[in-house]
């Protein structure tokens, strides 16, 4: 922001042009400057610069909320499923999750839960090798559900400490798919009472305000706990975790930065909000 | 719903001659809105929004009895003039083979679309070759030959550790054995990445490919702009392929993209199965966008 002189149309305009490219969203951006309006008449927010300060701190408020933590039952084994639309980072990011319970001496087992697409399974099995994991899988084109069932209960008779679900990337507007995901979830109650204990949704940073419908469905399908914000390495600012936050409630717990096993980050508000705005 | 929006404008401005300044802004101000939710970039949006207010203001009304209808009529149309014409095809070589490499960002949907795009070509009678050069991905070669294998398309790759090798010799290939399009499968990379982007430039010297694809998410929010750029500037894209328009994403990122690059949207991914690759339809996506 220049050093003008009053908070005028044209430094809101500007604030509006930050918000909006950062992908926060019409709705939020509005919102927050209408937010911010009220807050100019009210209070000592008479400079420019005192605005930026004001949205930031509104922004860092929203999205310090409880709840960072992967949280991790009294008895093992600790059961997350990955879900997510087509191509976000699901089968990466699990391959990065498993190598932090690998590297802490964990037995971590990985279901290939994706039996659609090509070479998923390889795709994992790959991945579990790099980190030290076994993977369960079967046929492409077989039951999804049915590698779920075999994954927790080998975990239960190899005494694993960590399962993590792979699932198909599918588009929330796919009511088949997304039913597919309940019986996944169901089939993991029976064999395991109360699990999953995490359901990680993970998004694309560079997604626009579509993110925020994904979240909606998936959360309202599944009941999503988590949310992992990959490929913040690029120039997209992911803002619309703030909308996605703000309005579901759904905590983010982690960032993908790269594609590389160590490329994976508890989510920090702080840095994120700084990074909002660079 | 925009159209909603605008039969509210349309009460406000009949009857009067002209379309005045005054008379848009409000008009304007919904179609900004529209835009933006629609994920447009920013600057797109403002640029856009200019051109059809100096299109508007001042328009002969008075011999269309709805002045709120011809507004309508110049927003959409100034909308599906920028998201050009249907230049779906794929332009074939003078002579074979026919090089035609992919690039984008990670996830994008590059694998799936050059299987997809092949299968239409083998459809036509040609004889194409897939080529794996994505040597980074896990199992990303393996996800070609299996694509490939479903669709009875041949498959190039090889141990080679360097994707420029690796094209080259598939060109080679493609030359000696009779194939008449050759499908160059690139590995995802951020348009930040300076040996990865160089990578690309690289292989376009060596085997000259007669189309670049930018393949991009039609989900993609602001940084549509920015990327499809910077993918641009280094590579001179001849044409851009907008995935995943089977979700409900409005897809302002085609808008972005076009106007940023200036290049022909030429098909869209409306699914995962290989017959689900579809020609452009600008008029489609327009209204898409528009809401
Ligand atoms: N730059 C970058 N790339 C990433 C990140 N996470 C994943 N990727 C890349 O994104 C691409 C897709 O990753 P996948 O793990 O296959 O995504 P997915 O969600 O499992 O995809 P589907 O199973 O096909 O839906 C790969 O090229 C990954 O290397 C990240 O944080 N940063
Ligand atoms: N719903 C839908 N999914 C698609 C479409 N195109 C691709 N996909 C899916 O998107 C995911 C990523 O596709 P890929 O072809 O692996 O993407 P990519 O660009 O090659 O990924 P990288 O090589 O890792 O950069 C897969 O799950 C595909 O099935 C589409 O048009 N619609
Ligand atoms: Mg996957
Ligand atoms: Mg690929």
């Amino acid at each position: 922001f220049s050093s003008r002189e009053k908070i005028d149309g044209a430094v809101l305009e500007e604030l509006e042009q930050i918000l909006i490219e950062s992908d926060i969203g019409v709705q939020h951006s509005m919102a927050l400057i209408g937010k911010l309006e009220e807050a100019i008449k009210t209070r000592d927010l008479d400079r420019p610069a005192l605005i930026k300060g004001y949205i930031r701190n509104e922004i860092l408020g929203v999205l310090s909320a409880d709840g960072h933590q992967l949280k991790r039952p009294a008895s093992d084994p600790f059961v997350i499923m990955v879900v997510g639309v087509n191509g976000v980072g699901k089968t990466t990011t699990i391959g990065k999750l498993a190598r932090r319970f690998t590297q802490a001496g964990e037995a971590v087992l990985l279901a290939a839960g994706d039996t659609f697409r090509a070479a998923a399974a390889e795709q994992l099995e790959i991945w579990g090798g790099r980190v030290g994991a076994d993977v369960i899988r079967h046929q492409s084109g077989s039951d999804p559900s049915a590698v779920i069932f075999d994954a927790l209960k080998a975990a239960e008779s190899r005494k694993a400490g960590v399962v993590i679900a792979d699932t198909a990337g599918r588009l929330h507007t796919k009511v088949n798919l997304m039913e597919e995901l309940k019986k996944m979830k169901r089939v993991m109650d029976k064999v395991i009472p109360g699990t999953p204990h995490e359901v990680l949704l993970v998004l694309d940073a560079t997604t626009g305000q579509n993110a925020l419908s994904q979240a909606r469905i998936f959360n309202e399908a599944v009941g999503v706990t988590g949310i992992v914000l990959t490929k913040l390495d690029g120039t997209a600012k992911g803002g619309i975790v703030t909308a996605i936050v703000g309005e579901l409630g759904l905590p983010v717990k982690l960032i993908g930065i790269g594609e590389g096993m160590e490329d994976l980050r508890d989510f920090d508000p702080e840095e994120f909000v700084r990074a909002l705005f660079e | 719903t925009l159209t909603e929006k605008f039969n509210t404008v349309i009460r406000d401005v009949t009857g009067k001659g002209k379309l005045s300044e005054e008379n848009i802004q409000d008009a304007l101000k919904s179609v900004k809105m529209a835009l933006l939710e629609a994920d447009v970039n920013y600057k797109v949006v403002r640029d856009f929004l200019n051109r059809v207010k100096d299109r508007s203001v001042g328009e002969e009304v008075h011999r269309s009895l709805n002045p709120g209808q011809q507004f309508i009529k110049v927003v959409q149309q100034e909308l599906t003039a920028l998201m050009g014409g249907t230049d779906s095809k794929v332009k074939l070589a003078s002579a074979a083979p026919t090089i035609i490499m992919m690039a984008g960002l990670q996830g994008s949907g590059k694998t799936t679309s050059v299987a997809k795009l092949a299968r239409i070509y083998k459809n036509k009678g040609h004889r194409p070759l897939m080529v794996a050069a994505d040597v980074y991905r896990p199992a990303a070669i393996h996800q070609l030959q299996v694509l490939g294998r479903d669709l009875g398309i041949p498959v190039y790759s090889s141990e080679s550790q360097d994707p420029v090798a690796i094209c080259s010799a598939a060109k080679q290939k493609a030359v000696a054995e009779g194939f008449d399009l050759v499908f160059l499968d690139t590995a995802g990379r951020l348009h930040i990445d300076d040996n990865l982007m160089h990578e690309l430039e690289r292989i376009k010297a060596d085997v000259s490919p007669h189309e670049i694809l930018f393949v991009a998410d039609a989900m993609t929010g602001q940084d549509a702009v920015n990327i499809a750029q910077r993918f641009n500037e280094r590579l001179e894209i001849t044409g851009v392929i907008l995935t995943k328009l089977d979700g409900d994403a409005r897809g302002g990122a085609a808008l972005s993209i076009r106007t940023v690059t200036e290049k022909p949207i030429k098909f869209v991914g409306v699914g995962e199965k290989m017959d689900q690759l579809e020609v452009f339809h600008p008029d489609r996506v327009a209204s898409r966008i528009l809401g």
